[in-house]
Parts: structure tokens; C-alpha cells; sequence
């Protein structure tokens, strides 16, 4: 039974099949350690991150990396084409992507996707955005609630500011946009458990 | 297996990336 890793941070869904469990692995890990330090890089600069404690500092990073990473490549999720582009640049259909083992998770990414690029949120708005989504205060392990509640409420104060000056005649934006960070959770949620099985495997 | 976080060596990575500046933080 051929293995594939339909995740679009891998280069490529195929895996050889004369590579060991752990090579693989690796590999898959090569792939996805550039976008993770990246994660890392931009909550550097959100204003406040510093200050929080180097324990809820990895802690946000843990929980919230696969969410705003979510965000960060929404644009590789092609709904109209219902197309992934890989990080290696190779473009596949849903379909074929389904025939190789991919599931629930695949759809409802496509389905976040497209209500988020909906939106047609500019890049600023799509930054303060991910900021939101990693600095929240209801993750697991946080020592200091108190200070990530704080820089949790700036942040969304900001975002709330920033959409009512961009889109005043859409008032309901930044509700819909709230309203992603539970479907972020869900699809955190269903992608923590393919890992698992795939580690298992 | 409860926190796939660590398990897939997400925490290390993370801890590497963020240690520059902490290691200032902390001086």
C-alpha cells in the first residue's frame, strides 16, 4: 500500500516507498521548518509578544502555528479550480488529492478558505488578523492569562479599528472574521489528530 | 501523544527561532 502526505507544506504528496518512517519524517519536517520559523518571526514583531513570558510566548507558538499558517496560505487553496499548490510549486486537483487518502480536513480547509479570501481583506487587515488568532489567552499551558487577555484585547481593539476605517459600509466584517477563529480551532483540531495517526502509522 | 505539538518537534523548532531574542531578554 502506497503512502502519500497530502499536506500542502510537505514539497509533494508522493512518498517513496523505500524510505524509512523516520527519513520521510524528516523530510516533511525540512519542508514545513521554513513557514514555522516565519511564524515565529512575525509574532516577534507584534508589539507586546516580547513582553509575555518565554513560557507563554512557546505556548501561543505551539497552539496557534497550524492557525495561522491556515491563514497565511490561504491563497493556496484554489476553490474555484478546487486545485492545492504544494510548497514545492506542483498544483494538484481535490480529486487526485482524494485519491490519495485525503479526507474531511481537505474540505473543510477549502471550505475556511474560501469564506475567508471572501472577505477580501487587505494584507495589513489579513496581519492583524493572525495576530489575533495567535495571541489568545484560552490556550492550553498559558501561565499568565492575565497578560495575554491584555495584549489579546489590544489586538482585537486594533483589528476592530483597522476594519470599521477600511470597510465602513461593512459592518459585519470583523463579526465574520471573529467568527473564523472557532472554525481555526476545529480545523487545528482535525489536523493535530492526522498527525497523530500519521506518527502512529 | 497528547500534545502533538511536542511530539513532532514543533516545540524545538520554535524554541530555537524564538531564542535570539530571548537570550537578549534575559541579559
Amino acid at each position: 500500500s502506497r503512502m502519500y502526505l497530502v499536506c500542502p507544506m510537505n514539497t509533494s504528496p508522493q512518498v517513496d516507498p523505500h524510505k524509512s518512517g523516520q527519513d520521510v519524517w524528516e523530510e516533511f519536517s525540512h519542508s514545513f521548518t521554513p513557514a514555522v520559523r516565519e511564524v515565529v518571526e512575525f509574532a516577534k514583531k507584534i508589539p507586546g509578544f516580547r513582553e509575555l513570558s518565554q513560557h507563554d510566548q512557546v505556548s501561543l507558538l505551539k497552539a496557534g502555528t497550524f492557525e495561522v499558517l491556515v491563514v497565511r496560505f490561504a491563497s493556496l487553496f484554489h476553490v474555484k479550480e478546487r486545485s492545492v499548490t504544494f510548497l514545492g510549486g506542483q498544483k494538484y486537483s481535490v480529486d487526485a488529492l482524494r485519491t490519495m487518502g485525503s479526507g474531511d480536513l481537505l474540505s473543510s480547509m477549502f471550505d475556511f478558505c474560501e469564506k475567508l479570501m471572501n472577505l477580501g481583506l487587505s494584507e495589513e487587515e489579513m496581519s492583524l488578523f493572525m495576530a489575533v488568532v495567535l495571541v489568545s489567552a484560552d490556550r492550553s499551558g498559558i501561565e499568565n492569562v492575565n497578560s495575554v487577555e491584555a495584549l489579546q484585547e489590544t489586538l482585537i481593539r486594533a483589528l476592530r479599528s483597522l476594519i470599521t476605517r477600511n470597510h465602513p459600509n461593512e459592518s459585519a466584517i470583523f463579526t465574520k472574521l471573529l467568527l473564523k477563529l472557532p472554525d481555526l480551532r476545529s480545523l487545528n483540531n482535525m489536523h493535530s489528530e492526522q498527525l497523530l495517526a500519521f506518527k502512529v502509522h | 501523544f497528547n500534545d502533538p505539538a511536542s511530539n513532532l518537534g514543533l516545540e524545538d523548532i520554535i524554541r530555537k527561532a524564538l531564542m535570539g531574542n530571548l537570550e537578549e531578554r534575559q541579559e
